[in-house]
C-alpha cells in the first residue's frame, strides 16, 4: 500500500504525505483563510461548468496551486532604530515549492487589526499609523547596525478603524530570490507608534504609546503552476 | 457461425461509478476538503457493430470488424475516458501552510472506445 500510496501522491505532485502538525489539524476549520475558502468552493462549482483549472481568476495569473505561506517570523518588539516603534520580523519558508514548480505571484497580505483602548478614541479624529517595510540582506551580527542589513521596500501611512485593515504588496521578484537556498532573510516591518505623531493629543496616549498599535497579521498568497499538471491533451 | 452471448446494457463499455473516500485512504488528516468524491471509472466491452452511442474511433470501428473475425488473434478496442473534469483539493502541507490544488482528468464524465 505505501508504494502505491507514494506513486499515487507523486502524480499528485507531492513528493510524500503531508504531515501537518496536529494543532493545525484540530484547528482545521479555523485556520483555512476565508479567501481560499471561496476559491475552493468557486473552483468546485465552475469545475462543472469547465473552468480552465490551470490559471487563478481571482489574481488573474497563470497556475494551479495557491498557498498561503504563514509567517515564521518572531512576535514584535521594540525596535532598534526609533524608540516609539515596533518592529516585527516576517518570514516565509520558499522552499515549500518545489522545483518544477513556476512561481507567478507572491502576494504580502499584512492585516492590522486595531482596537481603541478608549471609547473617547473613537470620537478622535482618524487614527492612523506609519508602516515601513525592509527587506534583510545579510544576517545581522552582534554589535552591527541593523540598518545595515535591510533595505527600504515600502513606507507608507495605514489608516486604522476598528476590526482589521488590510496592505497588499507585490513580491513576486523577491519571493522568487527566496527559493534559492541560504538567500532568504526575510523582511522587517516597523510600525510608527502614534506618540510620534502631532495630530494626536497627549493626554489621549496611554503611557507606553506602544500599545496604541495595532496587532499585526501577514501571510504571503503564493500562486504557482505545475506543468506537468496543466498538460493541454488533444480530446476527442 | 460463432455464437454472441446477448448483450446485457450492463456489459458495454460505460462510465461506473466509484466513489473515493479520502478517509478510507487514511488522508483525512491532511486534506481539509473535499472528504472524497467521485472519480468513476471505465469498464465494459466493445462489440461488433460498434453502435453510435459506444463513441468509438474510426479505428475502434475497425478492430471491432478484425475481432469479429480473429477474435483470438485481435481483442476489442479499449474502453476508455473520452471526457474528464478537475478537482480541487485542500490540505495542509508539511509547513501547515494551506495548500489549495487543483488537478486535471481527475473525475471521468464520460467513456468511449
Amino acid at each position: 500500500m505505501k508504494s502505491q500510496e507514494r506513486l499515487f501522491l507523486s502524480a499528485l505532485g507531492l513528493s510524500e504525505r503531508p504531515r501537518p502538525a496536529a494543532a493545525a489539524r484540530q484547528a482545521a476549520g479555523r485556520r483555512v483563510p476565508s479567501a481560499l475558502w471561496r476559491m475552493f468552493r468557486r473552483s468546485d462549482g465552475a469545475e462543472a461548468g469547465g473552468s480552465e483549472p490551470c490559471t487563478v481568476n481571482e489574481y488573474g495569473v497563470r497556475g494551479n496551486i495557491i498557498r498561503f505561506v504563514q509567517d515564521q517570523g518572531g512576535s514584535a518588539g521594540p525596535s532598534s532604530s526609533c524608540d516609539s516603534c515596533l518592529e516585527k520580523q516576517l518570514f516565509f519558508n520558499m522552499s515549500v515549492l518545489q522545483p518544477v514548480e513556476l512561481l507567478s505571484l507572491a502576494q504580502l497580505e499584512v492585516t492590522f487589526h486595531w482596537k481603541p483602548l478608549r471609547p473617547a478614541e473613537l470620537l478622535q479624529n482618524q487614527r492612523s499609523v506609519s508602516v515601513s517595510l525592509y527587506r534583510v540582506i545579510r544576517s545581522t551580527l552582534r554589535g552591527a547596525s541593523p540598518q545595515a542589513n535591510r533595505r527600504p521596500l515600502l513606507s507608507q501611512t495605514v489608516k486604522l478603524q476598528p476590526g482589521p485593515t488590510s496592505l497588499k504588496m507585490d513580491l513576486t521578484a523577491l519571493a522568487e530570490g527566496w527559493r534559492k537556498p541560504g538567500r532568504n532573510y526575510g523582511l522587517v516591518l516597523e510600525l510608527l507608534a502614534p506618540s510620534a505623531d502631532p495630530s494626536y493629543s497627549a493626554n489621549l496616549l496611554p503611557v507606553d504609546p506602544t500599545l496604541a498599535l495595532p496587532l499585526v497579521r501577514a501571510s504571503l498568497v503564493a500562486v504557482s503552476l505545475n506543468p506537468h499538471q496543466c498538460r493541454s491533451r488533444q480530446r476527442r | 457461425s460463432t455464437f454472441h452471448a446477448p448483450l446485457t446494457p450492463s456489459s458495454v463499455c460505460r462510465a461506473r461509478r466509484l466513489y473515493v473516500d479520502f478517509r478510507d485512504v487514511g488522508w483525512h488528516d491532511w486534506i481539509i476538503a473535499p472528504q472524497g468524491y467521485m472519480a468513476n471509472y471505465c469498464h465494459g466491452e466493445c462489440p461488433f457493430p460498434l453502435s453510435e452511442s459506444l463513441n468509438g474511433t474510426n479505428h475502434a470501428i475497425l478492430q471491432t470488424l478484425v475481432h469479429s473475425l480473429d477474435p483470438v488473434g485481435t481483442p476489442q478496442p479499449c474502453c476508455v475516458p473520452i471526457r474528464l473534469s478537475p478537482v480541487s483539493m485542500l490540505y495542509y502541507d508539511n509547513n501547515d501552510n494551506v495548500v489549495l490544488r487543483h488537478y486535471q482528468d481527475m473525475v471521468v464524465d464520460e467513456c468511449g472506445c
